[in-house]
C-alpha cells in the first residue's frame, strides 16, 4: 500500500542544506498500524507530509496503491488525498471562519454526499471526540486540545481508507488521549491503515510496529504488537 | 506576588452560556514553580490568559504584586507583561516574517537594549533551546517541536520574574521535553516564578505543588515538591 524507495528531502537556506529526510526505503502494507518515533526535527513530519502527497521528495520514489506519485498530475494527486488519506496536522490547520461542525463536514463536501448526511456524519465524528457540545464554536472559541480534536473528527469522517496521524495527544490529557488511541484502533480493527507520529511512549508501544527515526533517516524498525 | 479572588471568565455561544473559568481563588507567592493540570477544556489556558493580563475576567479581582489588574490602562498592562511576564503560548504565537533570532529579540526591543546586545541575548537564548543552527529559519521553515522550542526561548530572554508556560513540552520527545523542564528548573533556582500548564504527568511532579483544575473549578491544590 505505502512503498517508498530512497526518499529524500532537502532544503536550501543560505549555504546550508537541511537534509529533511535522507533515503528513506519503507514498505507499509495495506491494515498496518505503525507508529512513528524520534526526537523533535528528526524528519517525522516530513514524511507525512510526503506519505500524504502535500509535498513532492527532493528524490527517491513513492509508490502509493502500486502508483508512483512523482508522476501524477496535480488533479490526480488532490483526488488521492480525498478519496484515500485523511490527514490530523501537528498544527490542526483548522479554517478559522468555520465552526467546528462545518471543519468536520469540509472532506465530505468532495465526496458528493447530501448536505443532511453531511451535518449527520460530521455530528457523529465530533461525537466520537467528545465535542458534540461545541458543534457552533469557532477554533477562536476552542481550547488548543479541543481543536486538536475537532482536527480528528476531520480526518476520520470520511473513513478514508489511510489515516496519516502527526501528533494527534500533544495537546491532550492522558485520558482524552487514550480515547483518541482507542479510536483508532477501532478503525485499525475496520481495516483502516494507520500511521501516527507520537512523542508519548504509551501511544506509540499500542502500535503493531514502531519505526524510528533519526536525522531523516531511519534507524529502527520493530514489530511489537 | 500572583492573588486570584472569585475569578470568572464566562462566555456566550448563542443562548448558552460557556463557564471558562469559575470561581476561581488563588495565591501563588513570588519564587514559586507551579504546575496547572486538568482535562481539556477544563480552562486551564483561560486562566493563563488572565494571569498574563491579555484577557479581561467577567468577574472577580486579579492582583498582581499587590496591584489590582482589573484598575491599570492599556498602557500599564503592556508595560506589565514586557517587564515581568514572559508567555509561552500554546499556540507558539511565532511571528511569520520574522527568522527564529528575530522572533526571541522581540520581547527585548521594549527594554532599551542595543541591537548588538539584543542579539547576543537572543542566540544565547535559542542555545539554551538546543536551536544555534536553526537561527536563521522562519517558523514555516521549522519543525513543531523547533517552533516550540522558538517560543519558550522568546519568553525567556528577558528573564521575566514571572515565567507562565502553557504546555512547553506538548510537541517534544521525551528527552527535548526534559531539557525544558531542567531550563525551568534553573530559572526557577535564579529566583522566577514558574507557571507551567502540563498534561505531561512527570513534568508536573517535578514543580513544588501541583494545582488541578476541572470544569473552570480549581479541584485540587497539593505541595509535591
Ligand atoms: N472564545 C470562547 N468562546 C466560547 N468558549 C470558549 C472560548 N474560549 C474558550 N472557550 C471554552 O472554554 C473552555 C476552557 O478553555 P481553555 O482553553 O481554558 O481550556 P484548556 O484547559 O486550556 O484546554 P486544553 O488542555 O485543551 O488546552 C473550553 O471548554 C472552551 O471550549
Ligand atoms: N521549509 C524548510 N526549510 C528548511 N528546513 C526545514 C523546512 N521544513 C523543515 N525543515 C527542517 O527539517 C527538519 C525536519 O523537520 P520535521 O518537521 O519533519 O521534524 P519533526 O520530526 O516532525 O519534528 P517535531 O517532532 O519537532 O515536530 C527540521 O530540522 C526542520 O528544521
Ligand atoms: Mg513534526
Ligand atoms: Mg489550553
Amino acid at each position: 500500500m505505502i512503498k517508498t524507495e530512497a526518499l529524500s528531502k532537502h532544503y536550501h537556506i543560505g549555504d546550508t542544506i537541511v537534509k529533511a529526510l535522507d533515503n528513506v526505503t519503507l514498505h507499509i502494507p495495506a491494515h498496518s498500524f505503525v507508529s512513528i518515533v524520534g526526537p523533535s526535527g528528526s524528519g517525522k513530519s516530513t514524511l507525512m507530509n510526503l506519505l500524504g502527497c502535500l509535498d513532492t521528495p527532493t528524490s527517491g520514489r513513492y509508490l502509493l496503491d502500486g502508483m508512483e506519485v512523482s508522476n501524477m498530475s496535480d488533479n490526480q494527486l488532490a483526488e488521492i488525498r480525498n478519496r484515500k488519506i485523511g490527514f490530523v496536522f501537528q498544527g490542526f490547520n483548522l479554517v478559522p471562519k468555520l465552526t467546528a461542525l462545518e471543519n468536520v463536514e469540509l472532506p465530505l463536501i468532495y465526496s458528493g454526499v447530501s448536505k443532511k448526511e453531511r451535518r449527520s456524519l460530521a455530528a457523529e465524528a465530533l461525537e466520537k471526540v467528545g465535542l458534540t457540545d461545541r458543534s457552533s464554536h469557532l477554533p477562536s472559541e476552542l481550547s488548543g486540545g479541543q481543536q486538536q480534536r475537532v482536527a480528528i473528527a476531520r480526518a476520520l469522517v470520511t473513513r478514508p481508507p489511510i489515516i496519516l496521524a502527526d501528533e494527534p495527544t500533544g495537546n491532550l490529557d492522558s485520558h482524552s488521549g487514550r480515547d483518541i488511541l482507542k479510536l483508532f484502533q477501532k478503525l485499525h480493527e475496520m481495516g483502516n491503515t494507520i500511521v501516527l507520529i507520537t512523542h508519548d511512549e504509551y501511544i506509540a508501544g499500542q502500535a503493531q510496529r514502531i519505526i524510528r527515526i533519526l536525522d531523516g533517516q531511519i534507524v529502527d524498525d520493530v514489530e511489537v504488537g
